[in-house]
């Protein structure tokens, strides 16, 4: 399965 | 947030207060490319459409500053000092940056939803957005020393990203692939500029392209 991306950058 | 991360962010809200100094100081915004502050605004909106969703208060302000700053320059370059803007000069073909951009954000996002599709466009077009004022500088052959500053401040923001996604995939196995390869094609551009710069500006000299 694929890992969710954290979109925590700018 | 690392100190890469925080060294590239500073760096790029250094980058967008310079250039509001210059046009403010300087009363003209001759030199800059209107293309690319566009391109900027609309890289900001489309990635940052979730303001709402709170991750850090340094995040939403930064967000926030981003979108404003983008915006006050493209308001004062199109308006306040349009007088001085040298649209002759401006003349990069920015659907060819556009249409590709578009194209990536429909064939590779991360999912297909509205808000990830305008995220991976927003990375895209941010990643070749300068090079309407790349092309202005080749074809003035020239640059004032502060919108030197700018480019510099600027391109320096993804060469620093990539030093904290290394260290982001070795410290937290965190990987985000469309934002790397896009980062690394956005710093390369700059290459050219960063030699340049070196080699001339920090000397004290004016950026003048060689013929």
């Amino acid at each position: 399965d694929k890992a969710e991306v954290v979109k925590d950058e700018l | 947030m690392n100190i890469f991360r925080l060294a590239a962010d500073i760096s790029h809200a250094v980058a967008i207060v310079l250039l509001l100094y210059k046009i403010w100081t300087s009363r003209s915004c001759a030199g800059l490319s209107l293309k690319s502050q566009s391109l900027y605004v609309a890289v900001f909106v489309s990635r940052y459409l979730d303001i709402f969703r709170f991750v850090s208060f340094y995040n939403t302000f930064m967000k926030l500053f981003f979108i404003i700053g983008s915006s006050a320059t493209v308001y004062l370059m199109a308006f306040k000092f349009k007088h001085t803007y040298q649209k002759e000069n401006d003349s990069f073909p920015v659907l060819y940056l556009i249409l590709p951009c578009i194209a990536m954000a429909f064939v590779l996002p991360y999912e297909y939803n509205p808000v990830e599709i305008l995220w991976t466009f927003s990375i895209w077009q941010e990643s070749v957005a300068i090079f309407p004022q790349l092309f202005m500088v080749q074809k003035t052959g020239e640059a004032e020393s502060i919108t030197s500053h700018y480019l510099f401040a600027l391109g320096s923001y993804r060469g620093l990203y990539i030093l904290n996604w290394i260290y982001r995939y070795v410290v937290e196995d965190h990987v985000d692939w469309i934002s790397i390869v896009a980062g690394v094609i956005q710093t390369v551009l700059y290459c050219d500029f960063f030699y340049l710069y070196i080699t001339r500006v920090i000397k004290g000299r004016k950026l003048d392209l060689p013929a």
